[in-house]
């Protein structure tokens, strides 16, 4: 299951809608601080159905909708769409879409029809996709290791393995 | 559940000593319980000795040794439990370019199976990836993506600063 | 000593405020009393507004913002007690080169008062420095020190691998 | 008070005799990981008088001493000179000096002259040198500010203040 598109719109820094296509080959985001690189990775957490507002460096969850800058007032939706695709089983890609309302209001869809929470997360045990497993690093992801108690490296590794 | 745990650490420990050899060029390093007799609840530490060095508690590594220390872990969870793709989020801060060049080669290594995207500041990681995602944010507070290749990318800085990243 | 932290604390809040704005070329930022009825034991924070974005909280900033924030303080410090020199260990672990470029540009406004030793893993950096101590270990686990200038270094480093840091 | 010169031998992973000339210009440090960029830093801390093993990144103070490594076993003590300059007054040139030896005996010299751990610390007082102050930041500095709680915070003020 790789990347292959990301479309945003609403979430975070990316007021206007922005659409990536991702190659199978290694590549970077690059940018100055503050641009928006790490947005980015949280969108696509997000979308994988990540519940804790934290892991998302945000104290509520609505904090992910656009709050609004200089020149522009802030959103009342935030919404990403993920498509990935699964080249190695006969299955076609899969689009999988979340989308907040400031009166937080939560939608889900896989193949643009509606689902809950639970049927997104269930799509990803047992692939090393999302929680389960490192397919995530975050910025912050090497300190957590170097300044880890035992006890707290044994969370790191068995969430790990 | 407990005795999946055992047995797939089992299985880290060696990909890990390992992984270790292979990033620094040799040394030795092993993750253990901290107490072996109560598996159940037992902490997990490391211990690590780069090449030609003592034996050293973790706190007498430097800064970049303890990062390319926690890559070594984070590169073996990976090999135990392979994900299609994996995005890194500026792992390569405090690693000075040779030991960038030796994390890189190890994604390189990876990167048939899996699909890397890695956020960064620093030019010798650019310079292993074909594509380029550049982020910028005007004065107006909101976000913008160009997606280029590495070789129009390198000449757009070329131009901007004398290749600069 | 209570009345004279009020007193520096004071004059700091006016430094920061002011240096904030200068490496965020725009903005506004603060450092507060948390507290301000129970100034003997009040904790202290900050909050900081990046040009061009909404006030947030510190933990909305990113990492590289995190940095020129606590450099921003750092600056401060040095404004309020001026030392004759100053030795700084890898601060621009983060930063982007852009925001390498306004610390070194604040750095040499300093540096006629104030003897600067950094350590530094970055080619910005390393730029607008005259002399450079190169330190080494060779496979023995002993260290070694070569002092050379600026253009001795980039000469040494542009033969190796094609300008490299 | 600038640094003029530093002599360095058996500490830390710097167990041959080390000089450095120090420029009044602007300077940088540079080198691979794990070379003893920092350890040179933990040289012009510990010879200034610090006493906080903590603060050297060691258990305990006689971890300064060289411990050995593959071909060269531990040494029996450790030695750091600084000479600083005082162009400013008319006073001549100040030479610390401070020495470790592993059966825990501490030497200081001000100028070759025996002299104890306070007297160097008096010495620094009031120049906004050494713990006064923040002329020593370091790897890490950044983010013990960016993770203080506020009272964390206030700690760190007052002693920069
Ligand atoms: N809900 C939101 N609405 C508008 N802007 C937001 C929102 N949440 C975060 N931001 C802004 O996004 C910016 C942070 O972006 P991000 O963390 O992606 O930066 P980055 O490119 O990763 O930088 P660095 O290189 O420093 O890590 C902050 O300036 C913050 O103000
Ligand atoms: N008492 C000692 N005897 C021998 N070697 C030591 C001693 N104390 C520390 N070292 C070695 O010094 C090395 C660390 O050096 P230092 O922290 O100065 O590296 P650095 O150049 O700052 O690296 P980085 O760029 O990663 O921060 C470690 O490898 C450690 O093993
Ligand atoms: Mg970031
Ligand atoms: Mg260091």
């Amino acid at each position: 299951m790789y990347l292959k598109e990301l479309e945003i719109k609403g979430f975070k820094s990316f007021a206007d809608y922005t659409k990536l296509t991702f190659s199978t080959e290694i590549s970077a985001i690059v940018g100055p601080n503050g641009s928006g690189k790490s947005n980015i990775i949280d969108a696509i957490r997000w979308v994988l159905g990540e519940q804790s507002s934290k892991s998302l460096r945000s104290r509520r969850m609505n904090d992910v909708i656009f709050s609004g800058a200089d020149n522009r007032s802030a959103m009342g939706f935030s919404e990403v769409n993920l498509l990935l695709g699964r080249d190695k089983s006969d299955k076609g890609d899969l689009l999988i879409t979340r989308r907040l309302f400031k009166d937080g209001e939560s939608e889900y869809k896989i193949n643009q029809k509606k689902v809950k929470l639970k049927d997104i997360l269930s799509l990803f045990m047992d692939t090393g996709v999302g929680k389960n497993g490192y397919s995530i690093i975050s910025q912050g992801g090497i300190d957590s290791i170097v300044n880890a108690s035992p006890s707290d490296l044994r969370e790191i590794v068995e969430e790990a393995v | 559940i407990e005795a999946q745990f055992a047995e797939k650490f089992e299985i880290l420990q060696t990909i890990f000593k390992r992984t270790f050899k292979t990033l620094f060029e040799g040394g030795y390093a092993e993750i253990n319980y901290e107490t072996p007799e109560d598996v159940l609840n037992s902490g997990v530490h490391i211990i690590a000795r780069p090449p030609g060095k003592n034996l050293t508690h973790l706190n007498l590594l430097s800064g970049g040794e303890k990062s390319m220390l926690a890559i070594s872990l984070l590169f073996s969870f990976i090999e135990l439990n392979p994900s299609p793709f994996c995005i890194i989020d500026e792992i390569d801060a405090s690693l000075d370019d040779n030991n960038i060049d030796r994390f890189t080669d190890y994604l390189l290594h990876f990167s048939q199976e899996t699909q890397f995207l890695l956020i960064t500041h620093r030019r010798n990681t650019v310079e292993v990836c074909k594509k380029i995602y550049g982020v910028s944010m005007a004065q107006n507070g909101i976000s913008q993506v160009i997606s280029l290749d590495l070789e129009e990318y390198m000449k757009s800085r070329g131009e901007e600063d004398g290749i600069a990243i």
